[in-house]
């Protein structure tokens, strides 16, 4: 653990007084490496690294009695604070009907992320949800909304068409004709290298005109978290995160790669199959977990 | 770097950051990078010193046989276990095998209708029951009618679940039981996104510890992630890498190659 393995730095460290570069070294490549096993990007944990580096030299932590702790509490009070202060919700429009785009790479779990926002929006905020399914290239995905779209009783609008816009443009008349004030469209998975469906998801932003594009990354992506994040949020205005499948044992670590690379917020994280598995981000929780 | 015979202290930084962009982990990585940084007399550029040395370590470890007739699907949520046993049925039917797909995942929304639309598209027979909740029944129902009517082929699918779960990682434990009741012509796989980090290994453990885990597929290849996690999964769990999945259409499967997927870690 990074607390063990500080405290016996830190040991030697002890009443020398002030921080040094020199003496802080060999637990900044313990705090390196705890971020590279949490699958922090190299460069992020880097630059991370830097930043800390900087903040303690010439500090009086190693005074404490305990300086391996409290140079955790350092650690861990940046990194929260780097993951994104505030926990931030979906901002809704101001003209009373919001409209959500759910984005992301294949597999990351943005079809269950749509239903789940509804859930939570019509229990936590009083909403009106209505779903729509312009996913129409992976065999039942429209199936699959309309299930779970049953299962938490929110209207999903499909269409028997190829053109996922002509599923946008009339979901949102349906929407607004069933007084519904906010709309989640979820979307096919697709790489942020197939220029293709990047200029498809364009053009379902252009069309629905969100208020909120959010991009929706698997808690255990690697190393590559900081290509697709850039790539979705270069695209598209993306204006939040959510992070899935975080009930597993990943550290997380993508959550820092992500957010350094987009500057968006983490919104929210996704933390069952289930409809309840849900919950707005808390960084304080993540950064712990990263640090492991 | 590309080319170079003698590595400096820049290159084999520019070196290491390559590695672990790779998702290869900071531990192989060092290793690596410490046993190229040696000098060495065969006067060979690094990228030959590299594949030398990964191929030796990778290759003989691995004994890739061939795949047994009954073949278990596993792996985390959304890795594309659904899509690669519709792959795998596609393969096999190009060989010109039967193949009989079976619907093993009975909780998911839609899980069932995913599979039978591939099974549709690939005129390929399919035994399903949303009737059950029971996976290991259809698992059963599937397997008996597969070997009953001599199918060269039966991909069992399942429903992904995470490893920390102990209720699922159970589950999936009795279906393994069931299968094997009715024949030992078993092949467990483990699908593996490229995109993951190093809960990859993690995972693949985990799931070794619950049913003896046969070989790996290493999905979504196409994207710009390098796979490197399948490394140590190799090493640690003298797992073979079966396949890579290199796209979201029946044909998007390609048998392992492991020259070429070492030339595609070091970019
Ligand atoms: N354990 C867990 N599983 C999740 C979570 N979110 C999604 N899943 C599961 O992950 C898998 C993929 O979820 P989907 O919602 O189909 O993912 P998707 O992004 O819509 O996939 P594509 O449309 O194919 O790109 C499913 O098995 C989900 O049940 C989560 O927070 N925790
Ligand atoms: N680009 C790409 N996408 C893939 C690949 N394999 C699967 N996918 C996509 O990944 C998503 C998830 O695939 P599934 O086959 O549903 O994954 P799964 O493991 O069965 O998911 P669950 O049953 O929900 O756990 C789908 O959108 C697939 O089309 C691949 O090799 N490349
Ligand atoms: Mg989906
Ligand atoms: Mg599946």
């Amino acid at each position: 653990q990074l607390q063990d393995r500080f405290s016996s730095i830190f040991k030697t460290i002890r009443g020398h007084g002030k921080i040094t570069e020199s003496n802080i070294s060999d637990a900044m490549r313990d705090v390196r490496r705890a971020l590279l096993e949490a699958d922090v990007n190299f460069k992020v944990a880097r630059r991370f690294v830097d930043r800390i580096t900087d903040k303690a030299k010439g500090g009086e932590v190693l005074t404490s009695i305990t300086p391996g702790q409290q140079f955790i509490k350092i650690i861990q009070k940046e990194l929260t604070e780097f993951l994104g202060g505030n926990t931030e919700g979906i901002q809704f429009s101001s003209s009373g009907f919001t409209t959500i785009v759910m984005a992301g790479l294949q597999g990351s779990g943005k079809t269950t992320t749509c239903a789940k926002l509804a859930r939570f929006l019509k229990n936590k905020r009083q909403k009106n949800p209505f779903l729509i399914a312009a996913d129409l290239q992976r065999p039942a995905a429209v199936d699959q909304l309309k299930v779970l779209g049953k299962q938490i009783d929110v209207p999903v609008y499909s269409e028997d068409t190829k053109d996922p816009l002509k599923v946008v443009k009339n979901g949102i008349s349906q929407a607004k004709s069933q007084d519904a004030d906010l709309i989640i469209i979820d979307t096919a998975g697709r790489l942020h290298v197939d220029e293709t469906l990047m200029n498809q998801l364009k053009n379902i932003v252009s069309l629905s005109n969100p208020n909120e594009i959010l991009f929706v990354a698997d808690g255990m992506t690697g190393q590559d978290a900081v290509n697709s994040s850039k790539a979705f949020s270069e695209t598209v205005d993306v204006t939040g995160i959510v992070l899935t499948k975080m009930d597993g044992d990943s550290r997380g670590g993508a959550a820092v790669s992500i957010r350094e690379v987009t500057g968006k917020p983490i919104k929210f994280i996704g933390t069952s199959e289930n409809m309840d598995g849900f919950e707005p981000f808390h960084p304080d929780r993540l950064s712990q977990r990263i640090l492991g | 770097i590309s080319g170079k015979k003698h590595l400096s202290a820049d290159d084999l930084e520019k070196l290491e950051e390559a590695l672990l962009q790779a998702d290869l982990g900071w531990e192989v990585v060092d290793n690596i990078v410490d046993s190229l940084s040696k000098s060495d007399d065969k006067n060979l550029a690094w990228e030959e010193r590299f594949l030398n040395s990964m191929d030796l370590l990778l290759n003989g470890k691995i004994q890739t046989k061939p795949l047994r007739k009954t073949i278990l699907l596993v792996g985390i949520n959304g890795t594309g276990k659904t899509t690669s046993a519709a792959k795998l049925a596609g393969e096999f039917s190009k060989d010109g095998e039967s193949v009989l797909l079976v619907a093993g995942d009975t909780y998911r929304a839609a899980a069932v209708e995913q599979i039978r639309e591939w099974s549709k598209r690939l005129k390929v027979q399919l035994v399903a029951n949303e009737g059950t909740s029971d996976p290991a029944a259809v698992a059963f129902d599937g397997v008996n009618s597969g070997l009953s009517k001599n199918v060269d082929r039966i991909i069992v699918d399942t429903a992904g679940r995470l490893h920390t779960s102990l209720n699922l990682m159970k589950e999936l434990e009795k279906i393994n039981r069931v299968v094997r009741k009715m024949t030992d012509e078993v092949d467990v796989l483990i699908t593996i996104d490229a995109n993951t980090g190093q809960n990859g290994i993690q995972q693949a453990r985990e799931f070794n510890k619950y049913l003896p885990i046969d070989g790996v597929i290493l999905t979504k290849m196409d994207g710009t992630a390098r796979g490197g996690i399948a490394v140590p999964i190799m090493l640690e769990l003298n797992l073979p890498v079966y396949y890579i999945g290199v796209g979201e259409q029946v044909d998007d499967l390609v048998p392992f190659d492991m020259d070429s997927y070492l030339k595609g870690l070091i970019g």
